[in-house]
C-alpha cells in the first residue's frame, strides 16, 4: 500500500522536522514584511496542506485560481540530512482574495507525495493505475490524519485540506476552500 | 510494501529532477573551486548514493569515517514544486582519502528514504519492525536499480552503493567502499 508508506515518509521526513519551527519562521517573516495586517486568526499560523482527491497538483497556486497570488517565501530552514549539508526546507506565503477583494495571507502548499502517486499511476511498471489512485489519495489522507493526531511535535500547527474534484468548473474553488478553512480557525 | 513506494518516490521526486543537471553543476563547481585536481574518472561525475543494509544513516559522512571530509556544496538548483516556490535541491561534495593519503573528490549522499524505513521500524503504529527492515532495504535497492536502468534521464549519472553492515568494525570501511566504486569507473 504505497499511500501508507508515503504518509509516514511525509510525516517522518518533513512535517515532523518543519512544523515545530513554523511559528518562529512566520514571526520572523512578519517582522520584515510589514505591508499587510491580514495574518489574523490561528489558521494563518498553521501550514495548510492541500490534498486534491484527483492528485492533480499545480506547482504555482495562482495557476489554479487567479484570486490567489504568491507573496514571498518564509526564511529558509537549513538541516544536515543524510549527507546533504544544509538541506533547505522552506514554505511559500500566498495572498488569497475573498469575494470582497480583501487579501488574507497564509502558508499553503500541496502535499508533495501526491505528485509521486500521480506519476506512479502513469508509469505502467509502477504497479497501479488511475482507478486505484483515488483510493490511494484517501488512504494517504486518513493515514496522515491519524499519525498527526498522535504527534506532539505537530499538534495545532497544520491543517489538512481535502479537495474534491467535483467543483473544478468554479474558477475560484481553491481560494474559497482555503478561506473556509482559514475562517474556521478564527 | 513500503520500500517499493519509497523507491518510486526517490526516483520521481528527486533523481529524475536532479540527475540531468548534475554534470553542469559539477562543471560550475570546478570552475570556482580550483584547489584540487582530483576529480578524475567518470565515477566522480556521478551521484554516489549510499544504501546501508541496516538503514543506519549519518547526517555527516565524516561521523562515519575520519578519512572523509566535507568540502563544499554544489550550486543550488531551484525548482517550483507543488506550491513551494524555488524549492532548493543541492548535493554535497566530500573529499575521501585513500591509504596513501591522497584526496579524491566526489558527490555522495545516503539514500534519504532509508531514514523513513529506519524510523518506521521504531514506531509501533507504523506496521513493521526491525526484522522486516533489512528485507525492505533490499527491496528498495532492487526496485530503484530496476527503475534507474530503464530511465533515459538518469543513465550513467548515478552509482548505487549497497553497504554491508558486516565490516562496521573497520573505521575506514566507508571511505574504502566509496573509493572502490570510484576506481571502478576509471
Ligand atoms: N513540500 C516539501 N518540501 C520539502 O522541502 C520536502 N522535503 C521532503 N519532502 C517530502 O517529505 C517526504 C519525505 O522526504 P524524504 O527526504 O525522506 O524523501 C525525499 C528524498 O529522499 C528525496 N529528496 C527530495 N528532495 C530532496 C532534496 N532537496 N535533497 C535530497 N533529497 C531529496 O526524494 C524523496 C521524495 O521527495 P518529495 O516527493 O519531494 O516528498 C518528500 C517525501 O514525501 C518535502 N516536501
Amino acid at each position: 500500500n504505497v499511500a501508507h508508506g508515503l504518509a509516514w515518509s511525509f510525516y517522518l521526513g518533513y512535517l515532523r522536522l518543519v512544523l515545530p519551527h513554523l511559528e518562529d519562521s512566520i514571526a520572523a517573516f512578519r517582522a520584515t514584511h510589514q505591508s499587510s495586517s491580514t495574518w489574523r486568526g490561528r489558521g494563518s499560523r498553521k501550514l495548510l496542506v492541500l490534498i486534491p482527491l484527483n492528485a492533480n497538483i499545480s506547482h504555482k497556486l495562482e495557476d489554479e485560481d487567479d484570486n490567489i497570488r504568491f507573496y514571498d517565501n518564509l526564511p529558509n530552514n537549513e538541516i544536515d540530512r543524510a549527507g546533504v549539508r544544509g538541506r533547505v526546507y522552506k514554505h511559500s506565503v500566498y495572498r488569497v482574495l475573498d469575494e470582497n477583494g480583501k487579501a488574507h495571507e497564509c502558508v499553503v502548499e500541496y502535499a508533495t507525495p501526491l505528485l509521486t502517486l500521480y506519476s506512479m499511476s502513469q508509469e505502467s511498471s509502477a504497479g497501479f493505475g488511475e482507478p486505484e489512485r483515488r483510493q490511494q489519495v484517501l488512504l494517504f489522507y486518513r493515514t496522515l490524519q491519524d499519525i498527526l493526531e498522535h504527534s506532539l511535535e505537530c499538534r495545532n500547527r497544520y491543517k489538512l485540506i481535502l479537495l474534491d474534484d467535483k467543483h473544478e468548473d468554479d474558477p475560484h474553488f481553491l481560494s474559497k476552500a482555503i478561506l473556509r478553512h482559514l475562517q474556521q480557525q478564527e
